[in-house]
């Protein structure tokens, strides 16, 4: 069985990774 | 028959903070077994398995396909059910209640929402859909 997800927002990817939005 | 899970590739270290969360090493390669709209995907790598943040995560085999819907510049309307106080530059802070246009659904779960003139991310888990569209 599939537990809860976490009650807290999932991290802001690095900065380094975050991908290019245009 | 046999189901094919998606495989993702680790693009960075990550530390789990609660217990149903996989601790990630870059490179690690983790199958998804769901994926939330909320930005937390429940994945498995070996004999792991818990929820992993979908933004440290890349496709394997497409890594330049995207996934995410286009965004809708005309606005969806969700209400805020918890406030949330801006942490990076590009986020929006919001009370809880509050009408918004959501423009750009991202699959981290970080939504591009819009209220008034001020535009910016905010964490989808705590948006709830109205079911309406905003009259132009």
């Amino acid at each position: 069985s599939i537990k809860q997800p976490p009650q807290n927002p999932p991290p802001r990817p690095p900065p380094e990774m975050r991908r290019k939005r245009t | 028959g046999p189901i094919m899970l998606e495989t993702y590739r680790v693009i960075a270290d990550y530390s789990k903070t609660s217990k149903y969360e996989l601790n990630l090493k870059a490179g690690d390669l983790v199958d998804i077994v769901e994926k939330s709209s909320n930005g937390w995907w429940f994945c498995q790598c070996e004999t792991q398995r818990g929820w992993a943040p979908a933004s440290y995560l890349e496709p394997l085999d497409q890594p330049e396909e995207s996934e995410e819907e286009e965004p809708n510049y005309a606005g969806e309307l969700y209400k805020t059910t918890k406030a949330y106080k801006a942490v990076e530059e590009d986020e929006i802070s919001l009370e809880v209640g509050e009408i918004v246009e959501v423009i750009h659904k991202l699959l981290d779960g970080w939504w591009v929402v819009r209220k008034g003139e001020e535009t910016g991310h905010y964490p989808s888990m705590f948006l709830w859909s109205t079911g309406e569209r905003k009259e132009v």
